[in-house]
This record gives C-alpha cells, sequence and structure tokens, in this order.
C-alpha cells in the first residue's frame, strides 16, 4: 500500500537500524586481528581518529541544526562509526580474499582511506534520515553531501575512490541508497574532483610523464 | 543494485586505489 512520506522514512530509518542491530561502535575481533597484522598497528590512530571526528562532527551538526540538537547528531554520528566498521572488516575480508595478503598497513595506515569511509558512512546515515524532520531548514544548512566532506576535510577525489567498494562490502544498502551514492560519485566526477587543490592533477602528471612526452603542446583552444 | 555501473576492472580493488599495491 501507499505510504505517506512519514512513514517511508520511518521504514527508512527502521530498516538500517535492523541492519545495524548487530554492529558494534568498537573494532571487532576481526578487525582487531587485522589491525594487529599491520607493520605498523593502527589501532590507536584509528580510535582517536574516530574521537576527533566525532566531536568536530556534534560540533556543525549543533551549529548547523541548533544547539539543542547536539545529542542527535552525535547519535548519528555513532550510527556511522558501527556502519564503518561493518563494512571496514567486510572490505578486508575480500582484499585477504583477492590478494592472499593479511598485512593491510598501508591502507589502514591511511588516514584518507579512514576518514573517506567514515565519510560515507555518515552520509548513508545523513541520507537516511535526511531532512524531514527539520522543517524549516534553510539552504545554508543543508547537510547534504557534500557537506560532510567540508566537515571532515576529506578530498573529493578520495571520498570517490571508497564509493563502489562500499557498495559491494554492505549488501543491506537499498536501491535508493545506492543511487544515492551514484549521484554522489556523479557530482565528484562532474565538479568536485576538479578543485584547484584536487590530486587528480598530479595523477594526470603522472600518468602523462610515465607515458611519455607529446610531441606538440595542445593548441589553447582545448 | 542491478543498475549500479561497477567500474573496477577485474585485478582492481580498494588497496590500489589508495595506492597500497
Amino acid at each position: 500500500p501507499p505510504q505517506t512520506p512519514v512513514r517511508a522514512a520511518m521504514n527508512t530509518i527502521q530498516h538500517l537500524m535492523n541492519s545495524l542491530a548487530a554492529a558494534s561502535d568498537k573494532p571487532s575481533s576481526t578487525l582487531i586481528s587485522y589491525f594487529n597484522n599491520c607493520t605498523s598497528n593502527p589501532t590507536n590512530d584509528i580510535l582517536e581518529r574516530v574521537n576527533h571526528l566525532g566531536k568536530i562532527f556534534k560540533e556543525r551538526f549543533a551549529e548547523a541544526v541548533g544547539q539543542g540538537c547536539a545529542e542527535i547528531g552525535f547519535e548519528r554520528f555513532k550510527v556511522g562509526v558501527r556502519l564503518t566498521y561493518r563494512v571496514m572488516e567486510s572490505m578486508l575480508k575480500s582484499e585477504e580474499q583477492r590478494l592472499s595478503v593479511q598485512n593491510f598497513s598501508k591502507l589502514l595506515n591511511d588516514s584518507a582511506f579512514h576518514k573517506s569511509l567514515l565519510g560515507c558512512s555518515i552520509e548513508v546515515v545523513m541520507a537516511t534520515y535526511g531532512r524531514s524532520a527539520f522543517d524549516g531548514i534553510s539552504r545554508e544548512t543543508d547537510l547534504s553531501f557534500p557537506w560532510i566532506l567540508e566537515v571532515f576535510k576529506i578530498k573529493p577525489y578520495d571520498f570517490y575512490k571508497v564509493i563502489e567498494s562500499f557498495i559491494k562490502a554492505e549488501p543491506s544498502l537499498t536501491r535508493e541508497m545506492i543511487k544515492h551514492l551514484e549521484s554522489c560519485e556523479h557530482r565528484i566526477m562532474e565538479t568536485l574532483a576538479w578543485q584547484s587543490d584536487s590530486p587528480i592533477f598530479e595523477l594526470i602528471r603522472q600518468s602523462r610523464d610515465r607515458e611519455g612526452q607529446v610531441d606538440q603542446p595542445e593548441p589553447t583552444s582545448c | 543494485c542491478n543498475d549500479y555501473h561497477f567500474g573496477l576492472e577485474e585485478g582492481e580493488g580498494i588497496s590500489e586505489l589508495f595506492d597500497c599495491d
């Protein structure tokens, strides 16, 4: 039967919460053993980063929505943390199967990877809750993508890199959520990845250097 | 997710994307 917008929103939220019922906001024993297998153990950095970004998220959420909503923001952050650890474990298991390695030191010590994964999880949570609970919220306080990139200081190109693996690693994502993440991908590739401080320009330069210089410079009209 | 475009090729994964290969 057709649902009212409020019922549909509540069902979406319930689906997310049900799917995370067994997920912890701390690394599982499987994740801890991946951390311990690393050449450089990332456990402390990961836990401290979650703690630090949690404080930042709570402050920015409260700034955007109202100081009385700070705890609501922090609860959403904690849901995102649970999703992050679950996806991280799933990704590492897939990589272990694919590459036959168990030492993911470089990946797990890469703050861009961790922040992007956490950012993607928070984006899923924020998109799930949407804005229906905050009527009258102004355009300046829109918490939908790419707000989370600015809050966590994530480069759009790095965020882009986790999206497909995130979708593969999390089978509970609804079709609507996958479409939302896909729209984030498109926005990054069309616009956000081409901001002046993007790593994409250096990667293009390196790729061109590896392939050898072109003989003729491109005409300026190109 | 049957209409999501999976762009990663065979032999590509998160490790390669973050330059960890």
